[in-house]
């Protein structure tokens, strides 16, 4: 699965995800990518969100709509939102990793698995790339 | 004026010691490269949506990713695409599920959200819709690269031999 958040200069805020799914699925299964609220969410004013990882615990906890209702309603930063979100993925079986970014920008990764591939630039920073 | 992007390139089991160095050269440049496609993008001044457009349509032609071409099989031998996505300043949607033709997903889930009143599309319906609104097309053999068809044969073998013991060993 891959994805995207961005913050344009405007100030507005767009996420993406795309994926071929996993191994072996069967029956028409869908996972959490094109299930909006779930593996891709954006509000201006609060954040954007792209997930990936084992989509049906995505769908059941609201994963990328979570993170963005944690910013809004609990006031917390984007890095406590997705760190806390991604943990109540985990906490009900899930793994995976989610990239999160708030109207100002700033860059969360949440992830409870051994790696995710992922990079970021902005207007300030250079292009960083990570792995684990 | 401020901007800023994010990326994934998909997360999972992936060890520090079974990750050579230079695949990891390989997805490393992949992830910049879509970084820079976007980059160029919003430091012109484009809009959030162009940018997260134009940045998954790279990872979605790179064969390392599971996305596009590089998607996993499913169970049956094909491939089958999901892709969403959304505008944070009209909170408008748009995603299709178990597309099997069009050579970027992402850009179709923009067509069903821009071109269409729905949110969500899926298979033929997704795969026709597509067509309608002139996205570029492919064979469904595009998607295919050899390390997933080989994952597909290990999940079989796996599964396979879960269901029915008596060729368990063969």
């Amino acid at each position: 699965t891959v994805g995207a958040a961005a913050l344009d200069q405007d100030g507005h805020l767009a996420a993406a995800t795309s994926t071929g799914g996993t191994t072996g699925k069967r029956w028409g299964r869908v996972g959490d990518s094109p299930i909006i609220g779930a593996g891709t969410y954006a509000k201006d004013g609060a954040c954007a969100v792209s997930a990936t990882g084992t989509g049906e615990y995505f769908i059941r906890e609201s994963a990328a709509r979570q993170v963005c209702d944690r910013v809004l309603w609990k006031g917390q930063t984007i890095a406590e939102a997705a760190q806390d979100t991604i943990m109540a993925v985990g906490a009900i079986g899930g793994d995976g990793g989610l990239i999160a970014m708030d109207a100002a920008g700033e860059v969360a990764f949440g992830l409870n698995d051994l790696g995710m591939y992922r990079g970021t630039v902005s207007a300030e920073t250079p292009i960083r790339t990570a792995i684990f | 004026k401020r901007w800023a992007l994010a990326i994934h390139g998909g997360a999972g089991v992936i060890e520090r010691e079974k990750l050579s160095p230079e695949k990891e050269a390989q997805y490393r440049a992949g992830l910049s490269a879509a970084l820079s496609r976007g980059q160029a993008v919003l430091d012109k001044g484009g809009t959030a949506v162009d940018a997260v457009e134009a940045t998954l349509r790279v990872l979605e032609d790179n064969p390392l990713f599971n996305a596009g071409k590089g998607a996993v099989f499913t169970a049956d031998g094909v491939n089958e695409l999901d892709a969403a996505i959304m505008d944070g300043a009209t909170q408008k949607a748009g995603a299709v599920a178990g597309v099997t033709r069009t050579k970027n997903p992402v850009s179709l889930a923009r067509a069903v959200m821009e071109k269409s009143p729905h949110v969500l599309l899926a298979r033929d319906g997704a795969d026709r819709f597509s067509v309608e609104k002139g996205l570029e097309q492919v064979d469904p053999q595009y998607f295919f690269t050899q390390p997933r068809w080989d994952q597909l044969q290990a999940w079989r073998a796996k599964n396979l031999a879960a269901v029915d013991q008596t060729h368990l060993f063969g």
